[in-house]
């Protein structure tokens, strides 16, 4: 002999009786143990059963049982009026396990002509969630969801708990909540059902700085109160809502707070029943939105962009002057500005100013000079004349000379010269001229 | 100047007194740091003047060698073609002072005109010449401090080629007139330049302006009839003129 590989349990087989179908021998003495996986029971249908019918099958006997349960003796045959037949019933073992025992006797050989029986088996997937509770107080398999699945169950639990260590039971599970993105939805445990035992519970919604959080909470709002006249006092339950730097908020009360802008971008809400009274409990959604920046202020002889009707966190704005303008911060001048709406709503930079532009002093003119025609301190805009020391120089090349600051801060005739001019001596015309009357 | 009259206060604002040495020329101002002269002036019998010893006075008409500030040469350029080592080849008489400082114009101190593009010399024309040289009273010459001036016509080049060659078959070494040279003077005489007015501008006027038509170089003595003073031409140096101020 030498052993089988294991194969593991069948989940279905054919079980006949020796020499089936021809009659069975007398004197037989025969057990088959079938097993199927844990979790699954096992069905057993007869296709044929014909046995020496006797009373109480004493002589010739099928018997099936259970452990040492018997489920069923059977003998004869389907038309036999004594024995035991099953018919067409299967039977159904109550757990993976079933034991068939065989036993013919030794009286009239000759005359023996009963064939014997054939059965099929085959493991049939035990609903263990619709099995009754046990009967030794250890509680239902679930406490309080039950999921059958093949050859097994699972636990689990209903929102606002979580499934116990032992795989069954459940426990109200309400903190380590970190709600971090920038939409949500909360909700008291067990909600809209009030929790069966006093609650503790702490939600943390806390999105990035810049942004600030807005609740809405839904009209099925329920916490006990108590009515003053004051208004809703909140002694035994509430719901407390906690700003950054704000006093805390207790909410109570039959009707809901509707919406809620906090301002801040981390709100912590404390949920507090007791074992007696009756919270059904709040729901929530949230929302973000980011902060705001005061709309900036004009710029004298400059321009905000973009010009919007409201300012967020991590918007930018820019400010360019008017043309003959320069951009200035703390006295300095700077080639160009932007700032940005911070995280705490202030600009990260105070706007600018434009300063008018100077072009400088007009570079002097050697033998000649300059003369301010119009505006101010070399501004632009401001217009200046070259003249030449006359009689005794001119301007090369030209007869008035006005130069004109321009926005890129240099002096410029009409004629686009940035140079200055120049001024050339006048030749051969002596200021006074030789004269003689007499003749 | 000969037969001529004191310059008065700012009429020939251009003439430059020339101080080298001892020895007086003159120069007329060009430009705000340009004096035209004559070479000889610098350049006698070979030697050239350094430019430390080329003292120059300008906006004068009353010279008074204690009281007046000399204006000092940053570079002499005389003109490479004049070869005179004997005294009696004036051809190409010019020479170019640079200052060491620039000039600021007024009044007293303006500069004449270069001659204008298409500058003639018409004969008969008066011209106006002056200078801190000698002059005659009496018959006698006079050193003088004061700046005088003389009108006289640009004579035609043949009658003073002629007038040459009538004087060199009485005199030896007598200078030949080149084509570099005019004359200008009166045939009667008693209207001239004259020693110490080397140098000195020959001034002819167009169009309300003077221009520098001729430079004071030689001539058979001073004044006397039949004889005329001889200029170099400057129009026939407008290139060289121009180049060495640029180049400068």
């Amino acid at each position: 002999c030498w052993p089988l590989p294991d194969t593991g349990p069948l989940m279905h087989g054919v079980i006949q009786s020796p020499q089936y179908p021809q009659p069975y021998p007398s004197n037989l003495q025969e057990q088959w143990d079938l097993s199927v996986p844990e979790g699954y029971q096992i069905r057993l249908t007869f296709t044929h059963l014909d046995i020496e019918a006797s009373a109480g099958c004493f002589y010739d006997a099928l018997t099936v049982l259970y452990d040492t349960k018997i489920l069923g003796k059977f003998c004869g045959h389907e038309n036999s009026a004594d024995g035991h037949h099953p018919g067409n019933q299967p039977i159904l073992s109550p757990g993976n396990r079933l034991t068939l025992m065989f036993q013919s006797d030794d009286n009239n050989p000759e005359r023996h002509q009963n064939v014997g029986f054939s059965a099929q088996y085959q493991a049939i997937d035990m609903d263990e969630c619709s099995a009754p509770e046990p009967e030794d107080g250890s509680g239902p398999l679930c406490s309080q969801i039950c999921l059958n699945t093949l050859g097994s169950y699972l636990c689990s639990c209903h929102h606002g708990y979580e499934l116990r260590p032992d795989q069954r039971s459940c426990v109200l599970s309400c903190d380590g909540g970190i709600f971090d993105e920038t939409e949500g939805h909360l909700f008291s445990p067990g909600y809209p059902n009030p929790p069966h035992h006093a609650v503790s519970c702490q939600y943390i919604i806390s999105v990035e700085s810049g942004f600030a959080v807005v609740l809405n909470f839904t009209d099925n709002f329920h916490i006990e109160s108590m009515d003053t006249e004051q208004g809703p006092n909140c002694p035994h339950h509430w719901l407390q809502v906690t700003l950054s730097d704000r006093e805390p908020m207790k909410l109570c009360g039959g009707k809901s707070p509707g919406l809620i802008h906090t301002n801040s971008n981390t709100v912590t809400l404390d949920y507090h029943t007791d074992n007696e009274g009756l919270s059904k409990g709040w729901s929530l959604d949230y929302s973000t939105y980011r902060v705001k920046c005061p709309l900036p202020s004009n710029v004298t002889k400059g321009k905000v962009t973009p010009i919007l009707t409201e300012y967020f966190y991590r918007d930018y704005i820019y400010v360019r002057c008017d043309q003959g303008y320069k951009l200035m911060m703390d006295g300095q001048e700077v080639e160009g500005f932007s700032t940005m709406c911070q995280s705490n709503g202030q600009w990260h930079l105070p706007l600018p100013e434009c300063h008018i532009i100077d072009c400088g002093e007009p570079e002097p003119l050697l033998n000649g000079g300059v003369t301010f025609l119009s505006g101010f301190q070399n501004q632009y805009r401001s217009i200046v004349q070259y003249h030449c020391n006359e009689p005794f120089y001119s301007l090369l090349g030209g007869i008035n000379v006005v130069f004109t600051c321009e926005a890129d801060r240099k002096w410029r005739s009409n004629n686009d010269i940035v140079v200055s001019p120049t001024c050339i001596p006048v030749c051969g015309q002596p200021t006074k001229l030789i004269s003689t009357y007499q003749r | 100047i000969i037969g001529g009259s004191d310059a008065p206060d700012y009429t020939i604002p251009w003439q430059v007194l020339l101080n080298i040495d001892g020895g007086r020329g003159g120069g007329m101002v060009i430009g705000d740091r340009w004096i035209m002269t004559a070479a000889h002036v610098i350049l006698k019998k070979g030697n050239q003047a350094s430019k430390e010893a080329v003292r120059m006075y300008m906006g004068l008409t009353n010279f008074n060698s204690l009281t007046a500030s000399p204006v000092y040469a940053a570079s002499i350029h005389i003109h490479p073609e004049y070869n005179n080592p004997t005294d009696v080849n004036f051809n190409n008489d010019i020479a170019l002072i640079k200052l060491q400082d620039s000039l600021t114009f007024n009044s007293s101190v303006m500069p004449i005109c270069l001659p204008p593009e298409g500058a003639t010399y018409i004969t008969g024309v008066m011209g106006l010449v002056s200078g801190f040289g000698i002059t005659e009273i009496d018959g006698r010459s006079i050193s003088t401090n004061k700046m005088k001036y003389v009108q006289v016509p640009v004579v035609e080049q043949e009658t003073c080629s002629n007038s040459i060659t009538l004087s060199k078959k009485t005199r030896d070494s007598v200078p030949s007139l080149s084509n570099n040279m005019f004359c200008a003077g009166v045939p009667e005489g008693g209207k001239d330049s004259c020693q110490g007015d080397s140098g000195g501008p020959y001034a002819l006027r167009d169009n309300g302006r003077f221009w520098a038509a001729g430079i004071v170089s030689w001539g058979v003595d001073c004044g006397k009839q039949g004889t005329y003073g001889v200029y170099t031409r400057v129009t026939n140096y407008m290139d060289w003129i121009n180049k060495t101020m640029q180049e400068n």
